[in-house]
């Protein structure tokens, strides 16, 4: 997280640390034995993670990989339409953990809201995003154990399609934004997610409740101006969402 | 010649004299033997009789007799002043048997012109019950009923004997009495006449178990006594009446025991005279009735039926509990009761009890729990709340949750759910919320 502040003790009770491999995402809890993530997360350049090696921590805000109990996957379902093998087709970034055990709620460990029937995304809106990735002091990034969070607005889809296509005529392989995707960020920059926060919930709030509006997938680096991080949409996955928890 | 079939005896015939009606020949010499069944005698009416009247019919003669009895010679004719006529008398043979003999003589042929006689017969049905006693001491035909009937008699006997082997006489017949149905009537022998010789006699009334026997006996009650002061002592006669398991009863005495519930359904009564004194003797009727059962007791939180005011042998009763109730015998619970008034008056089963009903423990509620609002040990009646671990679950679908045992032992909201509910996580409202003052 970027420009953002430590999470303190039970405010984003939802975020899940993601442990695969080495490699950190995050996930936000759905449901008492449901984690939403992002696919990439699982799924890099082809390979998929088994679910033996998808260790997961939850009701954290202070990570401490000796002392904390990982909660273990009974079945990964990522989402059949995402095809990324190169890195630079985020379209359909999601993926569905089942646990192997169910969850008992408190405090520390609640789950966000799916998005509510007729879930908007108004631009300008702050949104609340977080995660055990990197962050900057100094100019410098910092690996951190502690759970941070960042407010930032859902930017309008054109100014960050634009902002895309201003960066892919400097950079190659640069990812295209689908209609699956928003953005959300500040144009000044210095307010972002950032590596290791894959995954991680995009949280927008209604009516006293959070909902899971967007999942942590990419973005041109981290923070920097003119550039914004990009979520997958989940409202545009509420069917598939629902079906594979049923079916599950 | 060649023989007749037998035909058997006639019971009536026409007997004439040779060449009747024209005169009879002289010189005649002629017997007819008539017979009729045993038991019946035989009458013989003349329609015509004309004979050579003589004195003492010596010459020409009818003569009828008996065996060798003669009954009757007769000769002449009805207007004749000598001979013998009968007239119109029949005569009447004294038993099935009668013999007519004929005999004309040989003096003045010429001048003979008497026709001769015609008779009818016909067997006439001997009252043998109004015949005197015999006269060789062997007693009257009866000793002591006599029934004539056609061509014969019968014996028989007066109640409280029975008719002897030899068909005449009679003998006081008073035991093998088994009185088995469930009404009756007894009576001493010879009653209301006392028996002419000492009596022995044993009646057995013994109806089915369940029931119990009630005598009445009638005011013509008579046995000798002897008066103490004690009261009626019964040395030489009585009548003893014997319960099952009771001491025996001796009854005596001028006046009758009226009625008598024994209780038991087999009474044996011993009847005992002697040759001297003077018993006229008892009469009885009985009666049944069946036993009784103590009226059962309440049932706490249950109901007797039928509710009657008295209990018989082979009545049933039933007991159902009150609703949230169960029927219980020796700790067990049983789906439903009846018993029945036995044969020995006790219930064949002690009543029940109702127990209140439990519904069980409320099935737990996973993240949430239950909380007893009212009554007791999961009773019914007893009311329980579901809550959910809040903040962080609710109850699906509903805001209080009270469930309520019911009589068919399951938990039930108002809303008729037997399920339990459920309880869903509460989403997006983190118990504490991010805050930042500075600006």
């Amino acid at each position: 997280i970027i420009g953002g502040s430590d999470a303190p003790d039970y405010t984003i009770p939802w975020q899940v640390l993601l442990n695969i491999d080495g490699g950190r995402g995050g996930g936000m809890v759905i449901g008492d034995r449901w984690i939403m993530t992002a696919a990439h997360v699982i799924l890099k350049k082809g390979n998929q993670a088994s679910k033996e090696a998808v260790r997961m921590y939850m009701g954290l805000t202070n990570f401490n990989s000796l002392t904390a109990s990982p909660v273990y996957a009974a079945s990964i379902h990522i989402h059949p339409e995402y095809n990324n093998p190169t890195d630079v087709n985020f379209n359909n970034d999601i993926a569905l953990i089942k646990l192997q055990d169910s969850l008992t709620f408190n405090s520390s460990v609640m789950p966000i809201c799916l998005p509510p029937e007729g879930a908007t995304y108004i631009t300008g809106v702050m949104g609340l995003v977080s995660g055990f990735g990197i962050t900057e002091i100094d100019g410098r990034s910092i690996s951190t154990n502690k759970m941070k969070y960042v407010q930032v607005p859902v930017v309008e889809q054109e100014t960050c399609s634009n902002s895309i296509t201003l960066s892919k005529k400097t950079r190659d392989s640069v990812p295209s934004l689908s209609n699956n995707m928003f953005c959300a960020g500040v144009p000044e920059g210095g307010k972002d997610s950032c590596q290791g926060d894959s995954g991680g919930p995009y949280a927008l709030r209604d009516n006293g409740r959070f909902w899971a509006a967007g999942i942590v997938s990419w973005g041109v680096d981290c923070g920097k101006q003119g550039t914004y991080g990009v979520y997958t949409r989940v409202t545009n996955y509420m069917d598939w969402i629902n079906k594979t928890m049923q079916e599950n | 010649c060649w023989p007749l079939p037998d035909t058997g005896p006639l019971m009536h015939g026409v007997i004439q004299s040779p060449q009747y009606p024209q005169p009879y020949p002289s010189n005649l010499q002629e017997q007819w033997d008539l017979s009729v069944p045993e038991g019946y005698q035989i009458r013989l009416t003349f329609t015509h009789l004309d004979i050579e009247a003589s004195a003492g019919c010596f010459y020409d003669a009818l003569t009828v007799l008996y065996d060798t009895k003669i009954l009757g010679k007769f000769c002449g004719h009805e207007n004749s002043a000598d001979g013998h006529h009968p007239g119109n008398q029949p005569i009447l043979s004294p038993g099935n048997r009668l013999t007519l003999m004929f005999q004309s003589d040989d003096n003045n042929p010429e001048r003979h012109q008497n026709v001769g006689f015609s008779a009818q017969y016909q067997a006439i049905d001997m009252d043998e019950c109004s015949a005197p006693e015999p006269e060789d001491g062997s007693g009257p035909l009866c000793s002591q009923i006599c029934l004539n009937t056609l061509g014969s008699y019968l014996c028989s006997c007066h109640h409280g004997y029975e008719l002897r082997p030899d068909q005449r006489s009679c003998v006081l017949s008073c035991d093998g009495g088994i009185f088995d149905e469930t009404e009756g009537h007894l009576f001493s022998p010879g009653y209301p006449n006392p028996p002419h010789h000492a009596v022995s006699c044993q009646y057995i009334i013994s109806v089915e178990s369940g029931f119990a026997v009630v005598l009445n006996f009638t005011d013509n009650f008579h046995i000798e006594s002897m008066d103490t002061e004690q009261g009626p002592n019964c040395p030489h006669h009585w009548l003893q009446v014997t319960l099952s398991d009771r001491e025996p009863m001796k009854l005596c005495g001028g006046k009758s025991p009226g009625l008598i519930h024994t209780n038991s359904n087999t009474v044996t009564l011993d009847y005992h005279t002697d040759n001297e004194g003077l018993s006229k003797g008892w009469s009885l009727d009985y009666s049944t009735y069946r036993v009784k059962c103590p009226l059962p007791s309440n049932v706490t939180k249950g109901k007797v039926t039928p509710i009657l005011t008295e209990y018989f042998y082979r009545d049933y009763i039933y007991v159902r509990c009150d609703q949230g109730y169960k029927l219980m015998m020796d700790g067990q619970e049983v789906e439903g009761f009846s018993t029945m008034c036995q044969s020995n008056g006790q219930w064949h089963l002690p009543l029940p009890e109702c127990h209140i009903i439990d519904c069980g423990e409320p099935e737990p509620l996973l993240n949430g729990g239950v909380t007893f609002l009212s009554g007791f040990q999961n009773q019914y009646r007893s009311i329980v709340q579901y809550h959910c671990n809040e903040p962080f679950y609710s109850l699906l679908g509903g805001i209080n949750v009270v469930f309520t045992c019911e009589a068919d032992r399951k938990w039930r909201s108002n809303n008729d759910i037997v399920v339990s509910p459920t309880c869903i996580p509460v989403c997006g409202q983190p118990t504490k919320l991010i805050s930042t003052y500075q600006r």
